[in-house]
């Protein structure tokens, strides 16, 4: 099972709509897939439709009950599962707090799905906290979707250091596999010249680092006002406007991840 | 003085661009404007080109250390007054945690200058901790820019519950006075619902509420890459591009926050 955390502390950079997006690509293109909403916010849970009953069980009764993922993952497509969340997560991080091998909770949780999927991939929160770390340990990939505007790159090295950081106490597989341009208005001067200086970053990364390697996709998932629509009517964007540029950028973004080498 | 603070916990919705260009308006229509960056992010310090020194005092200092205001201060414009803030920031919730009146520590602050400036604004981090608590208890207006997108609008009521909380337990005055549609495609039927449902959930609201009386502006701030453009600069919209739309909406949205009837 692929793993993929998609993540970045800052705030409304597209991490929901291409957890989101990209899994239910995949799964079009005949790959099971576990997606885990790992966001107090919940986006990801409203994204796809699911609609909480004050009996069911979250991410947050896996991360704090110890239940198990099969107890609350949903099929909600043919062949995408999802593990919802619920804003009772927010208090997740302080029940976790003392708690010895806290930060790997998700990832022990996890073991025993490796045969059940394909993929997974994890929806965080616009944090570097207890759960997005939660979220690195338990992943071999980081996805980073980026906006190319000069103040969303302000918080990349730090989110790099915590990525490395998590590969060097808890996760020795963790790396940063892909950047994914989000929100992109490709015909601005300003976002030929952020991808210029992300991919020149990317390509000159020393060897030993979390990002080295790294690949910066091809596709860059323009604005589409469609894809701001579909989390308003519980669907995914190829549910809702199969043939828009939305539906379009996800899909080639997905057989751009299939194809990606993967470490032996 | 007028007291603003401009927030919402949703990340990436305008407040940064939001405070800084309205505040560059204010100050172009005559106005002494006093904008502090209340963000760890220090997003609104860049926005207008300080480059901080390690012997700068930022408003950390005046948060933890009992700087005064005016030590932080800097002029960066005619008549604007930027107090910066640098990435210690993020240590001030902890520092602060212990403290009696640990809620009113930049309202206490603050009390010495309210005859030097016409109008404070607040930019805050996305986040409804304590220094957004703070924020709140040192203004007695709160501007809400709002993306018209449905996952962006999930998080108002927690935003207007502890407005509600802040006013009810340490400032009477406190209100919600404007909302702010930023980075607006009017044209798109999702926007055209959403300015809808906000102006509709405003309209009806009940008059105990914080935010009974709030104007929707009518100025909506257009997505412009000028305004995305301007930040790596280190310059305001009218610097870079006083000709352009984000300028044009700025300069507009300015006029509406003065004509603005305030309470007697
Ligand atoms: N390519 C796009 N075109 C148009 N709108 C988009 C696009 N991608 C995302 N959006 C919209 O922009 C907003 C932010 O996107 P999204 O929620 O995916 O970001 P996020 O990084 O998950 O935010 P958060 O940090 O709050 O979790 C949402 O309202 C979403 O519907
Ligand atoms: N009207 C607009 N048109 C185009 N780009 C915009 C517009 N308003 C803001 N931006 C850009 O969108 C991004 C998010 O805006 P901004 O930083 O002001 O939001 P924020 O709410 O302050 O974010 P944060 O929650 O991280 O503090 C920035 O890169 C900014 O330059
Ligand atoms: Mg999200
Ligand atoms: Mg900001």
């Amino acid at each position: 099972m692929r793993t993929i955390a998609v993540i970045n502390q800052k705030g409304g950079v597209g991490k929901t709509t291409t957890a989101v997006n990209l899994a239910a690509a995949l799964v079009r293109a005949g790959q099971r897939v576990l997606l885990i909403d790992l966001d107090p916010q919940s986006h990801a849970t409203l994204h796809v439709g699911i609609e909480l009953g004050s009996e069911d069980r979250t991410i947050y009764d896996v991360l704090v009950r110890g239940a198990a993922i099969a107890e609350t993952a949903r099929l909600v497509d043919d062949r995408l599962t999802v593990v919802p969340a619920h804003l009772d997560l927010v208090a997740a991080e302080i029940e976790l707090a003392d708690q010895p091998e806290r930060e790997t909770v998700l990832a022990r949780a996890l073991q025993a799905y490796h045969e059940h999927y394909d993929l997974m991939i994890i929806d965080c929160a616009p944090s570097l906290g207890l759960l997005s770390v939660n979220a690195l340990a338990a992943v071999d990939e980081v996805f980073i979707p980026l906006q190319p505007h000069f103040l969303a790159l302000q918080g990349l090295s730090k989110l790099l250091e915590t990525v490395t950081m998590v590969r060097d106490a808890l996760r020795p597989a963790l790396r940063v596999s892909g950047v994914v341009f989000c929100m992109s208005e490709s015909a601005t001067r300003l976002a030929q010249e952020i991808y210029g200086d992300v991919e020149q970053f990317v390509r000159s990364a020393e060897p030993e680092t979390a990002w080295a390697g790294a690949i910066v996709f091809n596709t860059r998932i323009r604005r589409n006002i469609k894809l701001a629509e579909c989390p308003s009517f519980g669907k995914t964007i190829f549910e809702y406007a199969a043939g828009s540029h939305g539906a379009e950028d996800y899909r080639t973004l997905a057989a751009e991840v299939l194809a990606m080498a993967q470490p032996t």
